[in-house]
């Protein structure tokens, strides 16, 4: 995945059981979004992996004023990036479970 | 403590707080 200047993590140890799962957001080059950030804090949040999508999250994101709506096509692939590997690792560890 | 909560009006919620200084990359 391109680095978009916006990195999401895992935030906690992820066993392919849940749906949902917590994620750590921050701002990892500011130079790279066209607004400014509000701060550069970690954002952590949950995000259901079978009932929402990562355009979701980053609406809800620049609606509480964490960033600039220009950015929202970043934000969202970044944790959209996140989502396919979190999805393409269960796959690959817990193939029966998924 | 150093984290602050934001309640988006869909019921999510984003805690903030700091990101360790080694995450982030030279500014």
């Amino acid at each position: 995945a391109e680095d978009t200047g916006v990195r999401v993590e895992l935030a906690e140890e992820d066993h392919g059981r849940k749906s949902s799962i917590a994620l750590r957001l921050w701002v990892e080059d500011p130079k790279k979004l066209k607004g400014k950030p509000k701060d550069n804090g970690a954002i952590e949040f949950t995000f259901d992996l079978e009932k929402e999508t990562p355009d979701d999250v980053a609406q809800e994101m620049i609606d509480s004023g964490f960033f600039h709506e220009n950015d929202l096509k970043i934000v969202a692939k970044s944790i959209r990036d996140r989502v396919a590997l979190i999805l393409w690792r269960r796959e690959r560890i817990w193939p029966r479970m998924q | 403590s150093s984290f602050t909560q934001v309640v988006h009006s869909a019921g999510r919620r984003f805690i903030v707080s700091p990101v360790p200084e080694s995450r982030l990359k030279e500014q």
